[in-house]
């Protein structure tokens, strides 16, 4: 995991080294 | 879950940083560029496409809290997109070197960022502050990497380094220590604070540690096993704080016990 994100319509969303 | 790569657009599969702008898009940094997703399809801003993109790859991203435009800190300088069109600053307009390593967005509008082992900030203005080296602080040791941008309180910030957090106000060049009481470790990898600005929970080269009340609690050390840093910390609306220990995947860290998911 290289970052994270909160969406506004209450996803989340992972970075990683090997694709979103 | 559900997982995108080059595969469905993506311009390389290693994502550096993400955000969402206004408008809804999703960012991605890469060391290809930034690619905007609109849920279906990517669309890529690179050096063959943008001029303001001297160095494609991608260190951070933060959306502009006044105006919604996106910043973009690549590793030769400071990037900046706001009604389709993208500008950028080098060393040439006052950026301390090119490396633009870490992004916050200010209250105010513009960016926090971390660059050449010191704090600046940016504006629709330009640069326009920067602090003295931060390893150079005389309460500092010599050698403090900046390894987070925490947040920001009126025009002060927060940041973590090695040896622990910092805080240093726009305009002032030093930074100051942050104590924090009944915990020490070797080397501080990421931090998370509450509602109040405390401290709640550290990752560590020793492990993952988490507080309460005042007092810090070790819940994976290397003493049972866990041999992980902890770089990345992220807590969700829920309340669920996730990790991503260096090799170990993801992980949650509910009820003061570590949960491995995946």
């Amino acid at each position: 995991l290289t970052s994270a994100l909160n969406d506004r319509e209450g996803g989340l969303w992972l970075g990683t080294s090997d694709g979103l | 879950i559900h997982r995108w790569t080059g595969d469905d657009g993506l311009p390389q599969n290693r994502i550096s940083a993400l955000a969402q702008t206004p408008d809804g898009y999703l960012w991605c940094g890469t060391w290809f560029g930034v690619a905007r997703f609109d849920g279906v399809k990517f669309t890529s801003f690179d050096h063959n496409r943008v001029a303001a993109f001297r160095d494609d790859a991608v260190n951070a991203l933060a959306v502009d809290r006044i105006d919604g435009s996106l910043w973009v800190g690549t590793r030769d300088g400071l990037l900046r997109y706001a009604k389709g069109d993208w500008r950028r600053l080098g060393t040439g307009d006052g950026l301390p070197g090119p490396m633009v390593w870490r992004l916050l967005p200010r209250t105010k509008g513009g960016v926090w960022l971390d660059c050449a082992g010191r704090i600046a900030v940016a504006t629709d203005h330009g640069i326009v502050w920067v602090s003295a080296p931060i390893g150079t602080a005389p309460d500092g040791p010599a050698d403090e990497t900046i390894r987070q941008l925490v947040s920001e309180s009126g025009d002060a910030l927060t940041f973590l380094t090695d040896s622990g957090p910092k805080r240093i106000r726009f305009g002032e060049p030093m930074a100051s220590t942050q104590p924090v009481p009944d915990f020490s470790s070797p080397a501080w990898r990421a931090v998370l604070m509450d509602d109040e600005g405390r401290l709640v929970t550290a990752g560590t080269e020793e492990g993952l540690a988490t507080r309460v009340d005042s007092r810090w609690n070790w819940v994976a050390t290397s003493r049972q096993g866990w041999s992980e840093q902890t770089p990345v910390l992220h807590r969700d609306p829920t309340g669920v704080i996730w990790g991503a220990p260096r090799t170990k995947g993801l992980g949650q860290l509910r009820d003061g016990e570590w949960k491995p998911v995946a």
